[in-house]
């Protein structure tokens, strides 16, 4: 269970303050799919960051399964997201140096699994994703849609409990986003696995039972199909 | 007027080759709005980059008002660049320690404008895509739909006769990338520039009077309206 009480997050720049989330308070059940649509610039990419622990807010809490994220230590936060959560992050941070399959077992490796087993599992999932053929190419060797899709497959690799997706399908086609929604939801039915999903994309929305909108820090409730 | 002869790119990586652009054979007239549709790795960036001489073909000829930019030297082609073209990268390619507008400037202080003139041209044009009151923050401090737009701003900034766009709407909502689109048009029936779009998104094809299809390296006109 994702709660959070007046989440807050400000951004100082040269004296200007910019306030992205305006005093959040959100609860997300295990194994829900939320889909969070809003305009450039509204902060859910921000919310995202915040939820996850991979920035501190503000001012609030973030409490995930009890335990108050935003008061670990950054070692025990570390350890937290690795075992718990995938990030799929808007512009992938693949790590430039490691090509396509060395950054997807790269989470499993920080988990302890060994080499055989771990490049098994990221050779799975890289064929799930599409990229049977790309393994070895290094991320300034990949399309735009397939760079997201290795970021896709890092995330999910581990099968953790969250998985916090930032455009997840913003570089795809219509038809080769369908085929990430269509393997999300086989997850989230599978292994009970929640996702939180930013989009753009209205079609997108339709995987998801609920829909949260954001406009200037401020997050409403859209659609509940409960 | 742009056209290509049997234009051909090929990567090689650790003995694979991938054959990115078969052959590709297309006349754009001054002026022309034209889409480009295409699944994830269908060759779309790769044509836009040999297209705009950002990247050299394997072989064939790219010419533009009777130039063949493949046979241009390196100090040619940049002016050539320079002076003709915009270019909207799929993932904006923002200078990191320059500020908004610095970034927006920059391709008209290398044009020779004065200080006090780029800064007034790229302060216009940051207002027309919607940031009046970002511009002095760094591409790190920008959501992704802000950076996207900066990225609009610097290439359309110098009017150039001719823009590739490589989905210049990805990062954006629906409203938006609409605003965005309708400003293209404008541009295009103002200043009769040239605008080659590469996109995912349906809706942008409604603003071309042309959409060409990529699939494998192979490109095919869809619709003409001539
Ligand atoms: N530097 C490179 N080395 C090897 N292969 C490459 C390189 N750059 C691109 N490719 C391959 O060439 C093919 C075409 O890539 P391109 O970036 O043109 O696709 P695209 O149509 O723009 O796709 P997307 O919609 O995902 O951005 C891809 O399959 C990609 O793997
Ligand atoms: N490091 C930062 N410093 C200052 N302002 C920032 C910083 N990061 C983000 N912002 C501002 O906070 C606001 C929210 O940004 P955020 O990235 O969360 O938006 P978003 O909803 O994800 O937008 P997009 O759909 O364009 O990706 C933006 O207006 C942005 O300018
Ligand atoms: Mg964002
Ligand atoms: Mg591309």
């Amino acid at each position: 269970m994702i709660k959070t009480i007046n989440l807050k997050k400000t951004y100082k720049n040269e004296g200007v303050e910019v306030h992205a989330l305006k005093g959040i308070n959100l609860e997300i059940k295990d194994g829900e799919m939320v889909s969070i649509l809003g305009p450039s610039g509204s902060g859910k990419s921000t919310l995202l960051n915040c939820l996850s622990g991979i920035d501190k807010p503000t001012e609030g809490k973030v409490i995930i399964d009890n335990i108050d994220i935003t008061t670990l230590k950054d070692d025990d936060l570390t350890t937290f997201r690795a075992k718990n959560m995938g990030f799929i992050f808007q512009f992938f941070n693949l790590i430039p140096v490691l090509n396509a399959v060395e950054n997807v077992e790269l989470p499993l490796l920080v988990l302890g699994y060994n080499e055989k087993e771990a490049r098994g599992m990221a050779e799975e999932m890289l064929i799930e994703v599409g990229l049977k053929d790309r393994m070895k190419n290094f991320p300034n060797m990949l399309s735009g849609g397939e760079a997201q899709r290795v970021a896709i497959a890092r995330a999910l690799v581990t099968k953790p409990k969250i998985v916090w997706a930032d455009e997840p399908t913003g570089a795809l086609d219509t038809k080769t986003g369908i085929s990430i929604m269509n393997l999300i939801r086989e997850l989230n039915e599978k292994n009970n696995q929640t996702f939180v999903i930013v989009t753009h994309d209205p079609r997108i929305t339709e995987y998801t039972r609920r829909i949260l909108k954001m406009d200037s820090g401020i997050l409403t409730e859209h659609e509940n199909l409960g």
